[in-house]
């Protein structure tokens, strides 16, 4: 730069090196915690253990396999996805044990707020596992509560009826439940699990932690506005 | 080449590294260990403008003898990323939660003069 004119990149260069390198790791820093909409580093107080993760993220990659459209066509169809370009997030919330009774249980799951303001969810999915009673396939009544923001009031978002025929994995789409979660401004999504007569745990959960119920969404970056392609 | 040397002094890109570790976030990213914030710094003398990393083409050596021998007429030219990609980090938030994202344009990979 001419003499006596401040060059924005030139700054570095007259610093000592230790210096240097603690501007750039608060420069990284910075950068990295805005763009994931983070005000500060996290405080992880119960990191999800191993077993449950590996479990999960072994059950997201078969059902994937199972759901994977032909190659070459989008997963929705035809429509090229709007999302290019526009930064896409992938997030696994693995359940808050609730309360239990003998016919049923309470789960929480809590997502946090900087991702309910900034992005739109496009896919929800809760994964329950089932500890096998006899052959006959059961009822169970699957409810799914919102509380408002102050947690008071809580409302069932929807009922479903599952027959639930074996032991094993059962999926339930729970995305527009948690979209309708966002926009209210809460970020809990309690799901109820009722049998009809007195099962035990009809959810292998606290049995053995490698089979805790998760919800895996996928949520895009709120844009302004979207150009849809066809 | 696009890297720095020891005594660069034309455009080119300079590597940093940011160890999670040793800044104490190992125990909220799990993946990966660190990130890579090269940056680009370095002079851009009014011939080498324009010239996209190391992509200099019959096109581009001939708009810089124009540029180079109207040198009044040309501006500045500065020393900025050519190619970028994202940033793959696999998190925990605030609630525990296992989010994976893609951060875009965050790893420089070469410069160029604009």
């Amino acid at each position: 730069a001419p003499k006596g004119v401040w060059c924005p990149a030139c700054g570095l260069a007259t610093l000592a090196p230790t210096v240097q390198r603690d501007v750039l790791i608060a420069l990284a820093k910075q950068s990295i915690l805005s763009k994931l909409h983070l005000p500060d580093k996290p405080n992880v107080t119960q990191p999800t253990s191993r077993r449950a993760l590996l479990t999960a993220l072994r059950r997201l990659r078969v059902q994937r396999t199972d759901t994977a459209a032909p190659p070459g066509i989008p997963r929705d169809g035809g429509v090229l996805h709007p999302g290019v370009g526009v930064q896409e997030y992938e997030i696994l919330s693995f359940a808050e044990s609730g309360s239990f009774t003998s016919r049923g249980v309470r789960l929480h799951f809590r997502f946090t707020r900087e991702l309910a303001e900034s992005t739109e969810i496009l896919q929800a999915t809760l994964y329950l596992f089932w500890v096998a009673h006899g052959t006959r396939t059961r009822p169970v009544t699957v409810r799914l509560l919102q509380s408002d923001p102050t947690g008071l009031n809580v409302t069932v978002a929807s009922e479903t009826q599952l027959e639930v025929p074996r032991a094993g994995w059962a999926t339930l789409d729970v995305g527009q439940a948690v979209q309708s979660l966002f926009g209210r401004g809460s970020q809990r999504l309690t799901v109820e699990l009722e049998v009809a007569e007195d099962w035990g745990a009809p959810l292998l959960v606290g049995h053995s932690d490698s089979h805790w119920p998760f919800v895996a969404a996928r949520a895009r970056d709120r844009t302004p506005h979207r150009v849809q392609r066809r | 080449g696009i890297d720095c040397g020891a005594d660069s002094r034309m455009c080119c890109r300079k590597e940093f590294f940011v160890d999670f570790k040793e800044i104490g976030w190992e125990d909220w990213i799990i993946q990966p260990e660190g990130y890579h914030m090269n940056y680009c710094a370095g002079l851009c003398p009014l011939h080498m403008a324009g010239i996209p990393g190391l992509a200099a083409s019959f096109h581009t050596a001939v708009l810089n003898l124009i540029k180079a021998n109207n040198a009044d007429a040309a501006v500045d030219s500065c020393c900025v990323p050519t190619q970028r990609r994202p940033l793959s980090l696999l998190y925990y938030d605030r609630d525990s939660n296992i989010v994976k994202t893609d951060i875009p344009d965050m790893i420089v990979d070469a410069c160029g003069c604009t």
